[in-house]
């Protein structure tokens, strides 16, 4: 089955945190609701930089045309993760 | 780029293929993955062995959804594999429901995925410069493949330079091996050499090192300066006046200058647009009158020093500065306040110099290496190829192939067992 490109919210809230943009309780989609604005925007934010596209905290077009790429599965950002506490 | 955190501790690494993927010959697989390794083994001394069976440092698995390590692969698109740090063990997944292909432009294509996971395997983490491999979206298919300056700067900065010297084993080369000991150059003008105290150090877009002091300038050998040198500054950089207080250049090739409240952006020797401007305009949040400067190899961030504090720069994020810097120096374990100069030397390895002596920093551990003779030690000797100045004797006398001189023999990768390990005495 081919992957479906990622197109909504939920889906690329689920991208964010499995590259490490969110904490991994964004996984589950019945938490989605509890991710506060900030955060949200954030993430995206950090995404857009990372990617080099406008940094606008939006998901537009561009941003979930690159969400919906081919990739590798490791993260992006290594240790941002609920599995590694910051000192 | 960016670096993981871990690294292998030998350079003579193994493989295996245990799981081939479904539509592909595995001698074609075998020879795609060679290639990719390949990659990472031509700008450094790494290298890597196919084996069968038995213990292998990465093994490589072409498997398909659930896999038994919790992170399922999605069908084909999306997540094409994934591979593990060297400390989580360096193994290799692909997702067997790709179209794996060799060489076409049709489905995604083995070698380059590969040479990417392969960057995981070795300790790299995904870079956010399009043009590198550890980029971490797929490209499609590219008939001419060449491993990007941000990759090779990152292979680099864990495992060295390559030596082609002689084959690194897992046990510790005879000495027979050992590249002879040229004893250094005194350079002509000896000034460097009565007083070492420099202002700044840098390297160019082209790998050389400069050593500025006052109104003159060093070009440094592997092992002193070279013939012909000091220069006047205004001579080789047109229009940048002396006592620079910093300085260093960044991955565009433009080489920054810092003196009092004012910087210079230089392109090669020329100037590269109307300069002086003010530190305040063009590097919002880092203070006047620095002491150093650098691009860290462990981010690729510039770093500036001054007095007991240090700021982090990243000209990608607003604000560049995060409000929590300045920093103490003493985050940098080791490293003295009043720093004269901080470079990224072209080994890998980052050097801070204060008064005579220098001081290198492991990048990894996050403090001032622990090395025989220890650090400090005397820049006019070990930089500038000086003799006679203090502890220089003994080092000769001993032969120590440490670096500057000898960087990649004087790697040290690790005291555990098979590691990779050369001293002054072995």
């Amino acid at each position: 089955a081919q992957m479906a490109p990622v197109s909504t919210t939920t889906q690329a809230e689920m991208y964010l945190s499995q590259f490490g943009y969110l904490p991994a309780s964004a996984r589950n989609p019945a938490n989605s609701g509890l991710q506060d604005k900030h955060t949200w925007v954030s993430a995206i934010e950090e995404f857009q930089s990372f990617a080099g596209l406008n940094i606008t905290g939006e998901l537009d077009e561009e941003t979930l045309k690159l969400m919906s790429l081919p990739r590798c599965g490791v993260r992006d950002r290594v240790g941002t993760g609920d599995s590694r506490a910051k000192r | 780029y960016a670096l993981q955190g871990s690294r292998w501790r030998v350079k003579n690494l193994t493989y295996k293929i245990s799981k081939y993927p479904k539509r592909l010959k595995r001698n074609d697989v075998d020879a795609e993955i060679a290639r990719a390794f390949a990659v990472w083994s031509e700008d450094t001394d790494l290298t890597f062995t196919r084996k069968t069976s038995g213990p292998v440092h990465i093994e490589i698995k072409f498997v398909e959804s659930e896999h038994g390590d919790g992170d399922p692969f999605d069908g084909q698109g999306g997540t094409l594999a994934h591979a593990f740090f060297p400390v989580f063990g360096g193994d290799a997944h692909f997702d067997d429901a790709e179209l794996w292909t060799i060489g076409s432009p049709r489905g995604t294509n083995l070698f380059q995925v590969a040479a990417h996971e392969f960057g995981h395997s070795l300790g790299l983490s995904h870079s956010d410069q399009s043009s590198a491999l550890m980029a971490p979206f797929y490209r499609g298919f590219e008939p001419v493949f060449k491993l990007d300056e941000d990759d090779k700067a990152a292979i680099q900065s864990l495992y060295g330079r390559k030596t082609n010297q002689y084959t690194p084993t897992n046990a510790y080369p005879p000495s027979t091996h050992r590249p002879s000991y040229t004893p250094p150059k005194v350079p002509l003008d000896d000034s460097i050499c009565k007083d070492s105290k420099i202002d700044t150090l840098f390297n160019s877009a082209h790998g050389e090192t400069f050593a500025f002091k006052g109104d003159k300038y060093y070009k440094l050998t592997t092992d002193s300066v070279e013939e012909g040198y000091p220069q006047l500054i205004s001579k080789g950089w047109p229009g940048l006046p002396g006592n620079i207080d910093a300085a260093f250049t960044y991955k565009n090739g433009k080489t920054y200058f810092f003196k009092g409240t004012q910087y210079w952006r230089y392109q090669g020797s020329q100037m590269d647009g109307a300069y002086p401007k003010e530190i305040s305009e063009g590097f919002t949040g880092i203070p006047d009158h620095l002491d150093a400067a650098m691009v860290w190899g462990g981010n690729g961030k510039i770093y500036f020093f001054k007095g007991s504090k240090f700021w982090r720069f990243d000209p990608a994020k607003r604000p560049p500065v995060k409000a929590s810097y300045p920093k103490p120096i003493s985050n940098w374990e080791g490293v003295p306040n009043n720093l004269d100069a901080a470079l990224k030397y072209t080994n890998g390895y980052t050097y801070f110099f204060k008064g005579d002596k220098y001081y290198r920093f492991h990048d990894a551990r996050f403090a001032v290496d622990t090395a025989t003779p220890p650090f400090p030690r005397p820049t006019a000797h070990w930089w500038f190829g000086c003799k006679n100045t203090p502890s220089s004797t003994a080092v000769g006398d001993n032969q120590s192939n440490d670096e500057p001189f000898e960087p990649e023999m004087s790697e040290r990768t690790g005291s555990g067992a098979g590691s990779y390990q050369l001293t002054s005495n072995s």
